[in-house]
């Protein structure tokens, strides 16, 4: 149900 | 030269229990600041961040900073072979290719030294900037580990809403749906008793039980979880380790297909 994100959208590379 | 003394060693034993399952391999990143590590899920789907601050050891040396790649699995098995009470010895070399740890009962009649193997790890550090949050609930661990576990046996995922009637947790499945609201309530007997809504603004998003079951198993860690929400951000499940830490996990949200 829904679509997961990945978690590395939403956060930089450092 | 590495060498982190914990007297209570059984807090480093509960942490492994709650990353080991989420994460293989991992750097535990080790400075001044303190003992910390940072790692992602196999899928990219869910991210750790653990800190242990170099204040809350009993001896704390570093003379430079190390990253220690390690099996958490492995470690886990090696941490279990530890007493509750132990105090808890981590030691490496500069070059190391191994780690040590030491354990010592309390009454330090029985001294035992466990030596593994360290790995090299490339892993992608992500920078997690502070943000500000719609909604952060404060409730129970184990009240929110109840929800998630027996929401997890109807649906895949919960939607957690948070109003200024309180936080609704719901799951729909093949056999039917279920919600459970908490409402705000600090008229408890005890501080970790209660449920504390800070809501800026109504937020509500979906997230796959699996990785809330999962971040559950730090509940015993801490009395109390917190759980930071605003739209379109991962999900921050945050536990206090003791007074010299946190371990927090993120969780990106669904959307709908």
């Amino acid at each position: 149900r829904g679509i997961q994100r990945n978690i590395t959208e939403f956060f930089r590379s450092t | 030269m590495l060498e982190l003394r914990l007297v209570q060693g059984g807090l480093l034993k509960k942490v492994l229990d709650s990353l080991k399952d989420l994460v293989n391999d991992a750097n535990f990143d080790c400075s001044a600041t303190g003992f910390s590590l940072q790692a992602m899920d196999s899928s990219h789907v869910a991210l750790v961040a653990l800190l242990l601050r170099s204040e809350g050891f009993e001896h704390y040396r570093c003379d430079r900073n190390l990253s220690l790649g390690m099996n958490l699995s492995n470690m886990a098995k090696m941490l279990k072979c530890a007493g509750n009470d132990d105090i808890v010895t981590i030691k490496a070399d500069d070059a190391a290719d191994s780690v040590t740890f030491m354990f010592e009962s309390p009454n330090q009649d029985k001294i035992a030294d466990f030596d593994m193997k360290l790995m090299d790890i490339d892993s992608e550090h992500l920078g997690i900037p502070e943000a500000e949050f719609q909604a952060i609930v404060r409730m129970p661990s184990a009240e929110f580990a109840r929800i998630c576990k027996d929401l997890s046996t109807i649906g895949d995922t919960v939607v957690i809403s948070v109003t200024k009637e309180g936080v609704k947790f719901s799951t729909r499945g093949d056999i039917g749906t279920a919600n459970i609201v908490c409402r705000h309530n600090t008229s408890v007997d005890k501080p970790e008793e209660a449920t504390i809504i800070e809501m800026e603004e109504t937020v509500s998003l979906t997230f796959a039980l699996r990785y809330m079951n999962s971040f559950t198993k730090a509940t015993p860690l801490a009395n109390q979880v917190t759980i930071s929400l605003s739209s379109d951000l991962p999900v921050v499940v945050e536990y206090k380790v003791a007074e010299m830490g946190h371990i927090r996990f993120y969780l990106a949200p669904k959307i709908e297909e």
